[in-house]
Order: C-alpha cells, then sequence, then structure tokens
C-alpha cells in the first residue's frame, strides 16, 4: 500500500464502518451488498479488459454479454428481491448504464404501474423472463419534456377494435430510448389516443418491435440505433418509426384510462397518473447521483492523498495536495454534498413509495407535490453532479484527463441526466409553477 | 403563494411560505438549525419576491403567459433556492437520527461545511433577502476555512466509507492501495495502440513519406 494513503487511514475521527452501515441503511444491508459484490467480481465470466479501448460496437457486445450472463445468474442464484436484483445490476455494470436499463426500470414498473390484472397476465411473466425485452419510447426527435406536444398517434379502428399507430412526421420519429436500437422486441410507446374523432390525449401502448425468433423488425417498423454519442456507449440508443402498425386494443395501458370496444374513452382518475413512472425514475435519478459523485470524490481524495505538488520548504518533500486549502476548498464541499444527496435520495424514494401508496387506496391529492418535488430535485442534484464530477477531474491534474482515471466516463454518462427524463430547466419550472400555486 | 394569499396555511417543504415564518433570530454560523433557517428564509424571500414580480406584471397589463416568459430566470432561481433548503433540512433531519455519536459528530461537519459553502456560493441571495450581511459573510468564509482544515484529515476514511470497491470504482487513480503509479503505467502500457512495437500505419503512410523527395 502507498504509505501516504496508508497513514491517511490511522486513526479516523469516527468508525468507518459504523458510517458505511447508514449510508447502506443497516449492518445487513452492507453485508447483502458486499456478498452480491463478490459473487459478481469472483465471477470470472464477469472479467473485462478496460473498456475504455473499445470500439462502440465492442462495447454495447460487451454489455450485451454481461446482460445476458446477468439475467441467467439472477435466475440461478434465485434473486427476486428488488433491491437485491438492483444491487447485483450495479455491481455486474460498476454502475454504468446498460442496455436492459429501460426494461428493468421502466417497461417492468410501467407494467406493474398502469397494465391490468388480464395484461400483466399476458406479458409480465415472459418480460421477467426476457423472452419480452421492452424500452420505454416517449421522446420524440422533435419534441421531449412537453408531453402535450408529442405527435405520435394512436387512432382506434372499432371495427376491428386496433389502434393504428403511426409517427406522422420527421419530428415524431422516437428517439433516444435505451435499448431501442438493437435490444428490445417491445417497447411502451407513448402517443396521442384518437378515439371517436377526439383526441384524448397521451396513453401508452405496447406495441411489439421485432420477431420473437429472429429478431427481425416487424412490418411498419423501422428501428435503429441513433450513432456515437457524447458517453452511453454501452447502451443503444434508438430511433423508431412507426408506419400503420396495428396492435389490438388490449395492448393499451388501462389500469387508469379506458377505451371501451366501441371506442368510449374512459379517462384516468388524475392526469398526472401517466408520469408515474417517469416520477419513479426522478427519484432514482437522485439517489444516482449522489453515488456517482460518491465514485468521484472518491478517486480525487485518494488522488489528492498520493500525489505530490510543489515544495513550499526547500530540501523538504513536495506537499500533498490535498493540503492545500484551494485542493480542500474544491474537494472537501463536494464530498458533503455527496453525503447530502445521499439522504435527499433516501427521502424523494420514500415520499414516492408513500405518495404510490395512497395513489392505491385513491388518494391522488399529494401527486403534485411528489411532481414538483421529485423534478425540482432530479434537476439541482444533476446539475450539481456533473459539475462536481468534471471539478473532481481537474483536481486530478493532467491525469484527470486519461480514461484511467474514471472520471471522463463518470462525465459522460452522468451529463444526460440533466436533459433526460425531463430537461432541467423546464424540471425547475414545474417546481416553480407548484411554488406559485402554493 | 397564491394559496397563503387567500389565507390557507401550508403543510410541509412549503411550510416557510406561511406569515408565522417572519421575524427569524439573526444568523448564527456556527448552528447548522440557524443554517438550516437561514435557506428556509432564502427560500421563502425569493418565491415570495418572484410571486410578487409576476404580480406586478399582471398589475402592468401583461398577459400571464407574457409574465411568466419574463420572470422564467427569477423563477428557476426560486426553485433553485427551494431544492437546496430542502436538502440541507433533510441532511440536518438525517442528523439527528443517528445513534452511533461518532458517526453524528462527522455527519454534522460535513453537513455544516455543506451548509456554509452554499451561503458562499449564493450570498447574492441571502444577502438579497437580507438573511447575512457583509459581517456575517466573513464570519461564514472563516468557519468554512476552519472546517476545510479539521475535515483534511477525515477525507480518505470519509470516501472510504461509501465502500465502493476498486472493480466498482473502476478508477486507477482512485486505487484503494494508492499505487497509483506502478498501475498507471501497466494501464498504458495495455493500451491497443502498444500492441506491436511498430504500427502498421508507419509502413503505410509514415515510411513512404519519408522516403519521397519532397
Amino acid at each position: 500500500m502507498n504509505p501516504d494513503i496508508k497513514k491517511e487511514r490511522e486513526g479516523p475521527a469516527f468508525d468507518v464502518e459504523a458510517v458505511t452501515n447508514l449510508l447502506d441503511g443497516g449492518r445487513d444491508v452492507t453485508e447483502r451488498r458486499r456478498q452480491l459484490e463478490a459473487l459478481v467480481e469472483n465471477d470470472p465470466e464477469f472479467l473485462s479488459q478496460p473498456l475504455s479501448f473499445l470500439s462502440q460496437s465492442g462495447r454495447y457486445d460487451h454489455a450485451i454479454k454481461r446482460c445476458a450472463r446477468m439475467i441467467q445468474q439472477i435466475k440461478k442464484l434465485g434473486l427476486t428481491d428488488p433491491k437485491d436484483i438492483s444491487l447485483y445490476k450495479r455491481a455486474v455494470f460498476c454502475g454504468r448504464p446498460c442496455p436492459l436499463d429501460l426494461h428493468l426500470g421502466m417497461f417492468l414498473p410501467m407494467l406493474l404501474n398502469q397494465a391490468t390484472e388480464d395484461q400483466l397476465e399476458h406479458f409480465f411473466l415472459p418480460a421477467w423472463q426476457c423472452q419480452i425485452i421492452g424500452t420505454y419510447a416517449q421522446t420524440e426527435m422533435g419534441h421531449g419534456t412537453f408531453l402535450r406536444g408529442l405527435e405520435t398517434t394512436a387512432l382506434y379502428d372499432p371495427r376491428t377494435q386496433e389502434f393504428v399507430l403511426n409517427t406522422p412526421t420527421v419530428t415524431a420519429i422516437k428517439w433516444w430510448p435505451g435499448g431501442l436500437g438493437k435490444t428490445a422486441n417491445h417497447a411502451v410507446v407513448l402517443a396521442q389516443l384518437y378515439t371517436k374523432g377526439t383526441c384524448q390525449g397521451l396513453n401508452a401502448f405496447i406495441v411489439q418491435l421485432r420477431d420473437l425468433e429472429t429478431h427481425a423488425p416487424l412490418p411498419g417498423i423501422i428501428v435503429g440505433d441513433i450513432g456515437p454519442k457524447f458517453g452511453f456507449n454501452d447502451v443503444d440508443n434508438g430511433f423508431l418509426k412507426l408506419e400503420n402498425v396495428r396492435i389490438p386494443r388490449t395492448n393499451m395501458l388501462m389500469k387508469f384510462a379506458k377505451v371501451e370496444e366501441d371506442g368510449t374513452y374512459i379517462r384516468p382518475p388524475s392526469d398526472k397518473l401517466a408520469y408515474g413512472t417517469m416520477v419513479f425514475i426522478r427519484a432514482l435519478i437522485v439517489s444516482e447521483a449522489s453515488y456517482v459523485l460518491a465514485k468521484a470524490c472518491t478517486i480525487a481524495i485518494r488522488y489528492s492523498v498520493v500525489r505530490r505538488q510543489s515544495q513550499q520548504t526547500p530540501g523538504a518533500p513536495e506537499p500533498q495536495i490535498l493540503d492545500y486549502q484551494t485542493q480542500q476548498h474544491k474537494l472537501l464541499p463536494l464530498l458533503a454534498t455527496t453525503y447530502a444527496f445521499h439522504f435527499i435520495g433516501n427521502y424523494v424514494s420514500k415520499m414516492y413509495q408513500n405518495i404510490s401508496e395512497s395513489v392505491d387506496a385513491g388518494n391522488y391529492s399529494q401527486l403534485n407535490e411528489l411532481h414538483a418535488t421529485s423534478a425540482g430535485l432530479k434537476a439541482f442534484t444533476t446539475w450539481i453532479v456533473v459539475a462536481g464530477v468534471e471539478t473532481c477531474r481537474m483536481a486530478c491534474g493532467g491525469h484527470g484527463f486519461s480514461c484511467a482515471s474514471g472520471l471522463p466516463e463518470l462525465y459522460t454518462n452522468s451529463a444526460p441526466s440533466c436533459t433526460y427524463e425531463g430537461e432541467n430547466t423546464v424540471m425547475m419550472l414545474q417546481t416553480a409553477r407548484y411554488l406559485m400555486k402554493c | 403563494v397564491g394559496l397563503v394569499r387567500n389565507g390557507i396555511l401550508l403543510e410541509g417543504n412549503v411550510m416557510y411560505l406561511n406569515p408565522a415564518f417572519d421575524n427569524r433570530p439573526r444568523l448564527d454560523p456556527q448552528s447548522v438549525a440557524s443554517l438550516v433557517g437561514a435557506f428556509c428564509d432564502r427560500a421563502s424571500w425569493m418565491v415570495t419576491h418572484v410571486s410578487q414580480g409576476l404580480q406586478s406584471q399582471l398589475n402592468c397589463g401583461k398577459s400571464q403567459k407574457e409574465a411568466w416568459n419574463n420572470m422564467l430566470v427569477e423563477l428557476v432561481r426560486a426553485s433553485e433556492s427551494h431544492c437546496h433548503y430542502v436538502v440541507v433540512k433533510t441532511f440536518a433531519e438525517e442528523l439527528e437520527g443517528v445513534q452511533d455519536s461518532g458517526s453524528r459528530a462527522i455527519l454534522s461537519s460535513l453537513c455544516h461545511l455543506y451548509a456554509l459553502h452554499g451561503i458562499t456560493q449564493h450570498s447574492g441571495d441571502f444577502m438579497q433577502a437580507g438573511v447575512l450581511n457583509g459581517e456575517e459573510l466573513e464570519q461564514v468564509s472563516k468557519i468554512l476555512r476552519t472546517l476545510l482544515s479539521s475535515l483534511r484529515r477525515q477525507a480518505v476514511p470519509l470516501t472510504d466509507a461509501f465502500d465502493i470497491s476498486d472493480v466498482q470504482l473502476s478508477s486507477v487513480l482512485g486505487r484503494h492501495d494508492g499505487n497509483v503509479y506502478n498501475a498507471l503505467y501497466a494501464w498504458a502500457r495495455t493500451a491497443p495502440l502498444n500492441k506491436s512495437q511498430v504500427h502498421e500505419s508507419y509502413d503505410k503512410y509514415m515510411k513512404p513519406l519519408q522516403k519521397s523527395k519532397l
């Protein structure tokens, strides 16, 4: 061990393990997390060369291979608790995004939250077993956070009891969903529903994209990868063009809103219910933001005690760079921010859980507050985290620029969080609208 | 703000908009509770201020849409101040539930640092809200510097507490054992460009260039 870092660990003013337990949510949770991480780290199938040396296609191939192994292992190990699965998945991908993120994080929760009992019976088990691999196609090339502006249409045909889906313009092409390019064979597609000649607003539909045997796109489905990106190179973010794609009436998610056989539309009890999965993801983003900053701070602070620079006293050794007040001023407030964001992540998740339970009991009164809080905190934390990772990178001098530091990858993988699931400025304005109403 | 104007008392994170929150004592930069109060007052002032701005635009005959658009920057700042308050408040509340005294002390220092740093970063807002004057800002900066120095020795253990293994961290610079330079050299040696001593592009492009008579 490097003598400088060894010295830093001599006699801390607190019990490090106790703080770890506190962050994890209990000693048993820490133990479980370590068990699951060890299962991954000791599995030779999960060994890999540094990812920075791979091409985009190589990275996708590597990520899919890990996904397949991960799903097999989840089944083999009998992991069923969502917390275990989440920890195991994080360990497999070291916190990086993966092509199944939207399947696990949005498609499955969307089914659980918005599907009827019949739909759950039909779709959930195959999706859980990855025969159906789903994604969540909401954003369009020309439309993002403003959902009412989405152009994709679902026209109900009572004669055949089908919806006919179309992306009528270039700007309506679905753009960016993770896993859409090459991985998914189904998608939850958000589209403007037209029935009996009236637009009923945005609703969610399950659309099969690819043949379950050959994986070839189905007729009317034009699908592919959107190409190289700033980061997220393990994920096939995709585009989707729909040309008169017919799906059965039972493929509209109908737990809340409904279309009856004759085309009669029954409105959901609250318009905000359609955004439930997005709110869930925003709550996750807040927690994830803290984990990203924890990594960046760990890298920069450890390096700052190993790195020595300049000479304050002639003949004396170069000081550790963390002894400079400027370095402390860059890094220690970010360390404090990591802890602050960890607790706020827990807070939003609990808030989501509590309010979801109220919604299940038919009480929708707190949905506005949940929506505003998750939107604002998602924007607040991700802005600070992305800037914080960059500060950590620069605090590592020239070596921070090397992919070996891990910081460029942390930066490029966290930067999209400022725009996905709601562009941050728009999110802040949604919070502002709520505050003005208050 | 609209509800408060109609005499309705608010609950939860927006309680600070209620009139009862006026007349808080002056800022004590040594006290986390006082700092939480400062964030609350800043948020309250900024939200109310932007609401008044909107109202005055409406009074001048602007439409709701125009008034809203004219205040967008201030509205975002108000939202940020609200979120900042919720984060500081949640951090401070979390401390109350920590049983282990050592953990509570170190987390309390971090919470203190987080709040003080937030005030120095947004001192203009706090001054505008009347929460802070120049003298108090100087005090805040002084305590911040002291905290930086005292937390310096705890920095590595505080990162160790995140308990992120080397595999999960995926960073040569952040390795737990600190053997950064050897690992950095080994990492570079395995880069694809170093697979052969002479890269194929030399024979394809550089050699012909060097042999050519320019």
